[in-house]
């Protein structure tokens, strides 16, 4: 429902440029990282990505109980 | 457990969505699962509804967000059966729940269970193994740049905000990883799919977790 502003996008291009080098200063051959780059995203500010894709409500679910060890009657 | 492990495999997962500018991950993540649940157990692999549970899940917001939770919670109480999605195509908005026939083909779930496996992902791989895809809650932020590689920073647990499938895992190379199926079209990641290291719960990915029977 909002307005494309190529100006805005061009703007927010250029922040995911810099965020991209950001997040690729971690990478490492050796240990297969992540690597970041352009995408269909690129041209989103981070606060609109989330409002639009990172729409999930978290919930608290309880621990995985401990393996439950049970004797079995009249098995030979 | 084997060293790797991926549903994939067994032709029991569908190919990658797009959720477009819709917020139904968690739609999208919960019917994903319930689709390779029934093929494990013998079905015809078939796309179904996510519109239908984006329109008709009572306790989410459709589109504009949503629980993993409450939609399995919806799915377990009404014994709604999921119809093909086909019958129920995704329009990327949300919209008045159609109705079916209880005579119409469709899927539902005989329980689901929903753990917190934090330290505990050997557990969960096991669940994977055993039950089919399992659905999670991720902290998914700095995956708008994602282009491939094993996820390993960047992102925290305790703030999830973003549903997916975990479809299988990868333990045969220096750094074990989940394999983790995403509803942001084909072009995204690693054909749709992201990678992610296991073992530390990153991005809260063993935090919020649930299994599907049936």
């Amino acid at each position: 429902t909002w307005q494309r502003n190529p100006e805005r996008e061009a703007a927010a291009f250029r922040e995911s440029l810099s965020r991209q080098r950001y997040l690729n200063s971690f990478f490492s051959v050796e240990n297969s990282s992540a690597f970041y780059g352009i995408n269909q995203f690129s041209y989103l500010y981070p606060e609109e990505f989330k409002a639009i894709y990172l729409r999930s409500r978290s919930s608290r679910f309880p621990r995985h109980p401990a393996e439950v060890q049970m004797s079995l009657l009249n098995v030979s | 457990l084997p060293l790797k492990f991926d549903w994939r495999d067994k032709h029991v997962v569908t190919p990658v969505r797009n959720q477009q500018a819709c917020g139904g991950c968690w739609a999208f993540s919960v019917v994903g699962a319930v689709e390779s649940a029934w093929a494990i157990k013998g079905q015809p692999l078939e796309d179904l509804s996510v519109q239908q549970m984006i329109d008709c899940s009572f306790n989410n917001d459709g589109c504009s967000g949503g629980s993993t939770l409450n939609a399995l919670l919806w799915m377990n109480q009404t014994r709604v059966k999921l119809v093909y999605d086909s019958d129920y195509p995704f329009k990327a908005r949300s919209g008045l729940c159609r109705y079916f026939s209880t005579s119409r083909p469709g899927f539902s779930i005989r329980n689901f269970a929903a753990f917190d496996y934090s330290d505990k992902e050997d557990e969960m791989a096991k669940m994977l193994v055993t039950f089919g895809p399992l659905v999670a809650i991720v902290d998914a932020v700095s995956w708008q740049d994602y282009m491939g590689g094993i996820i390993q920073h960047h992102c925290s647990r305790g703030e999830a905000n973003h549903a997916v499938v975990i479809t299988g895992f990868d333990k045969t190379g220096s750094i074990p990883y989940w394999i983790v199926r995403n509803s942001w079209g084909r072009s995204w990641g690693v054909d749709g799919y992201a990678h992610v290291k296991m073992g530390s719960n990153i991005c809260g990915i063993a935090d919020t977790v649930s299994t599907i029977f049936v």
